[in-house]
């Protein structure tokens, strides 16, 4: 059964998909036959990896959360043997209006998974910034929920309002949800900043904090205009290192459970 | 007659809020009443000027949205002597899928808006980094809107839906919608990518990209924490000297036309 994880906060580029793409192609290297599933509009995610935005003939997320096409027929493979891509497209815009007034409107990722569920050792999905029906979707579907934390001011104060939203996911739809981890993301060791916002999350979320932190490593906001993610761009930079790590840690966490 | 000015722009983490805040901040010391209108659930504009989430006595953005309170209502003052706000709450969460069923759901925030019109210079709007009911209410009451672009790559490949939603609007609800300007935000002039990313945006915009440039500043993530805009918390420092720029230039253009 495959564990699916979501990376979600609804502040804005705080490295969401930074982070789904480059952990999805760390456990794909460790051999865990991966899905990205790219669930924002943007398509981020689905460049990332070097993925069309919309799919091939229109086999994308958004037709299967219609119920149009099986979600066999949108998966794609990538560069990396073991990663497959569930890719966006920009027509999800409108999906958030189109769910308000859908049956099971909160399920219908989940149940779209399913099918998907032997095939793949772990699923990830990346959310837009927002906590609308999408997020709340993947939510719904998930096992888990990483959290990246960008080390500057605003991105702490927003943590509260999305720690609200994932106790009423678990209280009304998904008791099982679980938190993965709160991930540091762009942390420059040189900004006073930075040093004060990891001691206060540290403070607040004690061991929920993953002990890996993603430094802000230039190599990483490159990548995506190659259409690759770190490891196939610069697998030697620090960049795609603590991705490497933060993936070994997660998995380390899974072992020991 | 307020001239009534968007920030937008559906990419997360591109200083949305800190040119809203910044701009409205340097617009105001040139001695224009300046409202700041916070259309964004996390509140960050609200708090980046000192003001406290929600507003005073539930008194903001959503209830008046909702048409429970008179906007005059839920205006407040700020530090600075021309500059006033109009508060966001964390329930603005909720309003996207509240406006879906309502009534003139897209122009509720331009109806609620008018009585101001006489009141104000310059009417700014913070919005959420999505395309969804909140962003459209923003477009369908303004003039103009100002698009931060920050010089990465994922933020240039979204600049096409945007556009695409703008032109949407000036079709169907707001014919008169200008684009203010694109402004480059956090630009690291040692890092070739954002001097990459801004070539290709002038190439492409043209004389739609503002002159004045915003460098990346440490002081313009610090001031927030103390509830300020830059030119309060650090006037000599090149983020506040940058936006008190590109306010000069917007005016200038005001004044030409
Ligand atoms: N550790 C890092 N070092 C340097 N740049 C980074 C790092 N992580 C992300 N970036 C860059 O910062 C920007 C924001 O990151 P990203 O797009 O992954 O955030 P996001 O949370 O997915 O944004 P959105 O809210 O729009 O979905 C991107 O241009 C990305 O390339
Ligand atoms: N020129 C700059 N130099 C340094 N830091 C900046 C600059 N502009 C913005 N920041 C910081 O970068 C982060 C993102 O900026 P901001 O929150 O204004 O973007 P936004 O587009 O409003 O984000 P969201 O999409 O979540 O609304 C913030 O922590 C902010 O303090
Ligand atoms: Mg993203
Ligand atoms: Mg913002």
């Amino acid at each position: 059964m495959a564990r699916i994880l979501t990376i979600a906060n609804q502040k804005g580029g705080v490295g969401k998909t930074t982070t789904a793409v480059n952990i999805a192609a760390s456990l794909s290297v460790m051999e865990k036959r991966t899905l990205l599933v790219d669930l924002d509009p943007q398509a981020n995610a689905t460049s990332g990896v070097g993925g069309t935005p919309g799919g091939d003939a229109e086999r994308n997320i958004y037709r299967v959360l219609m119920g149009e096409i099986p979600v066999a027929e949108a998966v794609r493979a990538t560069d990396l043997s073991y990663l497959f891509l569930l890719p966006a497209s920009y027509d999800l815009i409108g999906a958030e209006i189109e769910l308000v007034t859908m049956e099971r409107r909160e399920r219908r990722l989940a149940e779209a998974l399913a099918p998907l569920a032997g095939e793949f050792e772990v699923i990830v999905i990346d959310c837009p910034p927002s906590l609308g029906l999408l997020t709340v979707n993947a939510l719904f579907a998930s096992d888990s929920v990483m959290i990246p934390l960008q080390c500057e001011y605003y991105a702490l104060e927003g943590l509260s309002s999305l720690f609200r939203t994932i106790d009423r996911i678990r209280e009304g739809m998904n008791p099982l949800l679980r938190i993965e981890g709160v991930v540091l993301t762009m942390f420059d060791a040189r900004n006073n900043l930075a040093h004060q916002v990891a001691e206060e999350a540290r403070g607040i979320l004690k061991d929920q904090v993953f002990q890996t932190v993603i430094p802000r490593n230039v190599r990483l906001s490159e990548s995506p205009s190659h259409g690759k993610p770190a490891l196939l761009y610069a697998v030697a930079s620090r960049g795609a290192q603590s991705y490497l790590e933060l993936a070994r840690e997660m998995v380390t966490r899974w072992n020991a459970k």
